[in-house]
């Protein structure tokens, strides 16, 4: 779970900023 | 009854990639053939490319950011890749309004995620292009295939067999309902390594697949072959992936450049 942390914070919330 | 089940979930799947895509294929052909007010803005050299950069895409670059002084190379790489992590965004978006998606094992969302994300974006990219180049920074800028090619190695590698695929597929003549349905059956696939419930996701692929047979039949009624012809586009895109994703890997390795951590998770142990 921990290595696909961004896909499953994506996948719970409806949006969240993915800034770099 | 069945009829109509199909005729729902197309209908459902075309609503969530308008609503969820910020480009699609109408839009960017309207732009394309010069249908609109404002033409974009055409980067086909650094000067160009250094224009644009102060206009259209200056919140991406950041300019005063810590790209400034960087070479066109990696500036152009890290627009690309804000570009990909905003489409995987979208993408995600998009599967969670697919019907059954959001039922599925977290795990596996997540599974189809990572390796359907990738040949979404190509599949879907090649609405954005012509055999000249590509619309990028929402439409606003043209940036030609010509400037492209000629950025140094392996930077000049990554855009030419996109644009190869792209004049391949959109010979097909796919509209954005076409599309929809596509982008959906890329990303409900039975076969990703690691899924845990491969029964479920099947189930869905199945019927997204059928209806997408159905509506291609009755949206292009002159080309019986098409669905064969879209079935074989799929593995050209995994074969697709794979390259791009050995590409980046040579770029991370012998470049000073950083890679987003979303894509960073995407990439790792893909294939």
């Amino acid at each position: 779970k921990e290595k696909h942390k961004i896909l499953h914070q994506l996948l719970q919330n409806s949006t969240s900023p993915v800034d770099l | 009854p069945q009829l109509a089940d199909q005729k729902t979930l197309a209908k459902q799947i075309y609503e969530a990639y308008l609503k969820n895509f910020n480009m699609n294929k109408a839009k960017a052909r309207t732009i394309l053939t010069g249908k609109t007010s404002t033409p974009p803005f055409v980067i086909h050299d650094m000067e160009t490319l250094q224009l644009a950069e102060q206009t259209l895409v200056a919140k991406m670059v950041g300019s005063a950011g810590a790209l400034k002084d960087r070479e066109a190379e990696v500036r152009i790489f890290h627009c690309c890749q804000c570009t990909s992590v905003e489409t995987v965004t979208e993408l995600t978006e998009f599967a969670k309004s697919v019907p059954g998606f959001s039922s599925l094992d977290l795990n596996d969302q997540v599974t189809l995620l990572k390796y359907g994300v990738y040949e979404a974006l190509f599949a879907m990219l090649a609405s954005s292009m012509n055999k000249d180049g590509l619309l990028v920074a929402y439409g606003s800028g043209f940036i030609t295939r010509e400037f492209l090619k000629s950025l140094r190695r392996p930077f000049s590698d990554m855009m030419e067999p996109k644009f190869q695929f792209a004049m391949k597929f959109n010979a097909l003549e796919l509209d954005d309902s076409d599309l929809a349905l596509f982008v959906a059956a890329i990303i409900c696939c039975g076969d990703r390594p690691g899924l845990v419930n491969v029964a479920h996701i099947e189930r869905m692929q199945e019927s997204i697949v059928q209806v997408l047979q159905h509506h291609l039949l009755a949206n292009h009624p002159d080309d019986t072959f098409l669905f064969p012809k879209l079935l074989q586009k799929l593995a050209d895109l995994r074969q697709l992936v794979t390259e791009h994703a050995q590409l980046v890997q040579e770029i991370k390795k012998t470049e000073d450049t950083s890679l987003h951590p979303l894509l960073q998770e995407i990439y790792r142990d893909m294939y």
